[in-house]
């Protein structure tokens, strides 16, 4: 699982 | 960064840009839910707190200082410089309504139990739902402007293109985030009876009016 942190989408 | 990424993110500046111009050119803001703008500049201060904390790219910085910008510039235009044409009665939608579901979800469904990461998970869950105060104004006047249409339309699209944007992005990277991809999975339901209504109605060059 990617992690989700930082979030790169807008 | 896929092409259905890009299209939604240019799909997304180009509806607040119509938004934007729509107001200025008219100087009326007749129409808008200024509810629904609050909502969405919410959703944006919220979820780009990470200006702050994190660099992700030149291209991410300057899309969200952008929306940033707009988002404010179009409440001030209709709780500000254009206030006497704001259409206060029909813009009735209860916030609460949405708010308050959406503090609790953000509690229970989140990554972490850390500040900016629930408050990243309310902006994603309070995007999925910050139209609907517009679309109940639409169904309370009946009818909707045809600018205030295209708006819609590409806020809409924009959401459509993340969710080909996740599914390319699951197939080629294998990253998934399913509380993105499940809100933005209702958020675009929404949109499904409006986009109807646009492709039958105003793509005919007719005026949106509900019967």
């Amino acid at each position: 699982y990617a992690l989700h942190i930082p979030h790169d989408e807008l | 960064m896929n092409v259905f990424r890009i299209l939604g993110d240019l799909s997304h500046l180009l509806a607040i840009l119509i938004l934007l111009a729509k107001m200025w050119r008219s100087k009326s803001c007749a129409g808008i839910s200024g509810k629904s703008q609050v909502l969405f500049a919410l959703v944006f201060s919220t979820r780009y707190l990470d200006l702050f904390f994190v660099f992700i790219s030149l291209y991410n910085l300057v899309m969200k200082v952008i929306y940033l910008l707009c988002s404010y510039i179009t409440i001030y235009m209709i709780y500000g410089k254009l206030r006497k044409t704001y259409d206060r009665e029909n813009d009735t939608f209860r916030l609460e309504f949405l708010l308050i579901p959406v503090i609790g979800l953000s509690f229970l469904e989140n990554y972490d139990f850390i500040p900016t990461e629930l408050l990243w998970t309310f902006s994603i869950y309070l995007e999925a739902v910050a139209i609907l105060p517009q679309l109940f104004m639409i169904s309370n006047t009946g009818e909707a402007e045809t600018i205030t249409t295209h708006y819609l339309f590409f806020l809409g699209l924009y959401r459509a293109l993340y969710l080909a944007n996740w599914i390319w992005r699951y197939h080629t990277e294998k990253f998934y985030d399913q509380i993105a991809i499940i809100s933005g999975v209702v958020q675009t339901i929404f949109y499904c009876d409006f986009f109807y209504l646009y492709i039958t109605k105003v793509l005919k060059g007719k005026k949106l009016s509900l019967p």
